[in-house]
């Protein structure tokens, strides 16, 4: 069952790349990505950022989603999408 | 150590300094001269105001960091509304300074409190799993009192990084001890909704907290649920006092609420147990909170006792935290044996579910295998169903023992045609009892009378350990004797009385992740030769329990892996460089990789810089590749500008 609404995609990415943050920085350079630091303490996983998409949008992104699929560098990707939380 | 603070809304916080009766028992537990000395808790919230004159000398910038503008800093955005001022009214509770002359008194004064600023901007996956690994052998408590909307339709809990988060915190954190995740159980009670549709409250990984009011009844906020653990005090009605805290601009506050006001001072009351005895894991602070937690004059309808004879409600878990009890068990815990996982799958073929229909299945809880459980912890119904209007449908699990505990309940809001997909619903309500037997679901059309449905799939998993739970003696005192000598950097060299060093504590026995032996101590020259020491050393870091240090050693074996009794030796998914390599240095980052046990104790202990080593983790990748041919929660979206 697709759900009620769309997920917004924003301008952040989640990769894994195994080699670590070298490797992330040659790759944000290559395609414009701002490297924000890894997720986990094990450095395989980088927070992207890139500042030409759009910061919402009810697609993925198709460029950047082809760039990372085709890189044999990175494991596994993932574009964020906006997630609503509220304080109790 | 205080026992009275002097702060002037000291005699304004009711709910710790005996004014209301039964209290949270914290005076108590601070005149064993506790007060969260060397635990570290954090805050993940909209910020911090780290330069409060009730919480800068307890502020630990270690703790803390701002995950929406990428800096050190986490300083509230100040706005004229003040709509930042949460995290720091949060984190008041925990550890407001004592005897300072100003605002009132945190539960764990003594604690070091940081700052996640973290939902003042866009909230990813990314934002919530790096908030919650923040310095995972540095910070002991994360505070949580945010989730998704408790609009009573919302079925949301967190992404794939965040489970992963709480999954690496509670098996790697902590030195592997795991570290401790207190929730807000949530605000939709004026909406009906329940806190079993928040995959956060509901996760196994979260201690989940509830409100009572001083009276002792049911917030008109509070969600039921029944993966509530304990309830502390909050607000209620106009008439009911709220809670004292640290507010922004250098400010105090008498009028903090909700269930945000519950979880922190759990919280506190958790890193004053943890002060008690370091060495718990964070199932044993489970355990512990189970234990200590009491009916007293809780007023709900719906009060049941269960299998093993214990009080538990939808509404408030097993009840009233008490600190007191909570240390005084604290001190003399025997470590939990291993968790152990037995998933049942119970349907796999699409059924047509009528107005009322229950599956039974005799289950043997894994008997004859390696994960057999004979005491539950959690239990979780995993179901895939679709229902023509969510909301309609009542879903319910009874055990062999015959407790019921409601899944969730009618959700009227809820007109969702979605039904749940894969979504995990939790219950604490079975809590050490015996799982063999007959497993009961219900599920019950309580709304519009033509509602249809399939349930497509349903699986029981089951959690606990093969300990019963019910029958174990109550263990000597952690640190039943003093250390009578120290090196010049404050750890033990010798105990009064027959007790383990570890680190600068003298314990009655060696906790998880460590083996006792004896070290045979040289003469140094002029010197007679010293008794032999009894030490906790650490065990191979694939051994969960062990006899020796090698990987050959293990007893028994962390949940991701399993023991191969005839090797001695934990088999699993990990990587062949997934020994930790130590790293005797300061940690050089804010965000410093995974640590060995020992360091990190000695952290605890010591209360000084964290000292950090390295290990490798399971690959994520393998396990998101299960992760998406297993379909996951669904994701709802709600409408912008909610």
């Amino acid at each position: 069952w697709a759900p009620v609404r769309a997920p917004i995609y924003v301008s952040s990415w989640a990769v894994q790349v195994s080699q670590g943050n070298r490797e992330v920085e040659r790759l944000a350079r290559k395609f414009g990505f701002v490297n924000l630091g890894p997720i986990f303490p094990d450095g395989q996983y980088f927070h992207l950022r890139h500042r030409g998409v759009v910061q919402q949008s009810l697609t993925p992104h198709w460029g950047h989603r082809l760039h990372l699929k085709k890189n044999p560098k990175v494991q596994w990707f993932q574009q964020q999408t906006l997630q609503r939380r509220v304080k109790r | 150590s205080v026992v009275v603070p002097t702060d002037p809304w000291f005699s304004k916080q009711w709910y710790m300094n005996s004014e209301a009766q039964p209290d949270l028992s914290i005076l108590q537990a601070w005149s064993q001269g506790l007060s969260g000395q060397g635990i570290v808790v954090s805050v993940l919230d909209d910020g911090i105001e780290k330069d409060h004159p009730d919480l800068w000398a307890n502020y630990d910038p270690l703790a803390s960091y701002d995950f929406n503008d990428y800096d050190p800093d986490p300083q509230p955005r100040y706005t004229p509304s003040k709509e930042n001022r949460h995290g720091t009214r949060c984190a008041g509770e925990v550890a407001a300074m004592a005897n300072n002359g100003f605002c009132g008194v945190g539960v764990a004064f003594n604690a070091r409190i940081g700052g996640v600023r973290m939902l003042d901007g866009t909230i990813t996956d990314v934002i919530e799993a790096q908030s919650l690994s923040l310095q995972p052998q540095h910070i002991h408590i994360y505070s949580a009192s945010w989730g998704p909307e408790d609009d009573g339709r919302t079925v949301d809990g967190p992404g794939i990084l965040t489970r992963e988060a709480f999954r690496r915190g509670v098996t790697k954190g902590r030195g592997g001890l795991g570290t401790l995740f207190i929730w807000a159980s949530g605000n939709g009670g004026l909406h009906y909704d329940n806190c079993n549709c928040d995959g956060y409250t509901n996760s196994i990984h979260t201690l989940s907290v509830g409100s009572t009011t001083q009276q002792g009844r049911v917030p008109w906020y509070s969600e039921a649920c029944a993966s509530t653990l304990t309830t502390t005090y909050s607000s209620g009605v106009a008439t009911d006092p709220q809670i004292v805290t640290t507010d922004l601009h250098h400010g105090c506050t008498d009028q903090h609420t909700g269930t945000s006001a519950s979880a922190p001072l759990a919280a506190g009351m958790i890193a004053l147990a943890l002060e008690a005895n370091p060495f718990l894991t964070w199932r044993d602070m489970q355990h512990l909170v189970v234990r200590a937690s009491k009916p007293a004059h809780l007023q709900a309808e719906d009060w049941r006792t269960n299998g093993v004879g214990r009080q538990v409600s939808h509404h408030y878990g097993y009840g009233l935290l008490d600190a007191g009890l909570l240390v005084d068990t604290a001190r003399t815990w025997l470590p939990t044996q291993p968790q152990r996982k037995c998933a049942v799958r119970v349907q796999s073929r699409p059924t047509p579910i009528l107005p009322l229909i229950y599956i039974r299945e005799n289950v043997s809880a894994c008997a004859g295998l390696h994960n057999s459980i004979r005491s539950l912890e959690h239990v979780q119904a995993q179901l895939t169903l679709s229902y023509s209007r969510r909301g309609d449908l009542e879903i319910s699990l009874t055990s062999p023992m015959g407790t019921r505990s409601t899944l969730v309940a009618i959700r009227p809001l809820d007109v969702s045609t979605e039904g749940y997909n894969n979504w995990v619903f939790m219950s604490t309500h079975f809590w050490d009892e015996n799982p063999q037997g007959v497993w009961t679901l219900g599920l019950e059309n309580k709304g519009y009378y033509f509602n249809t449905g399939t349930l497509y799939r349903y699986t029981l998993l089951l959690y606990g350990t093969a300990e019963d739970m019910t029958a174990r003696p109550t263990g000597p005192q952690v640190t039943s004797s003093a250390c009578v000598q120290r090196d010049t950097e404050g750890l033990c060299q010798a105990c009064d009385g027959p007790a383990y060093i570890l680190g600068q504590l003298c314990l009655a026995y060696c906790p998880p992740r460590f083996f006792n032996h004896t070290r045979l101590v040289t003469a140094g020259p002029g010197h007679t030769a010293a008794p032999a020491l009894r030490v906790c050393s650490s065990c191979h870091a694939s051994c969960y329990t062990c006899r020796g240090g090698s990987p050959r050693d293990c007893t028994s074996c962390p949940p991701s892996s399993t023991l191969d009794q005839q090797q001695g030796s934990c088999m699993g998914p990990t990587t062949p460089d997934s020994r930790p390599r130590l790293r005797a240095a300061a940690c050089p980052h804010h965000r410093c990789p995974a640590s060995a046990m020992v360091l990190s104790l000695l952290a605890v202990t010591l209360g000084g810089p964290v000292l950090c080593g390295m290990s490798m983790d399971l690959p994520l990748y393998a396990w998101l590749s299960r992760a998406r041919a297993t379909p996951t929660k669904p994701q709802v979206w709600l409408p912008a500008g909610t």
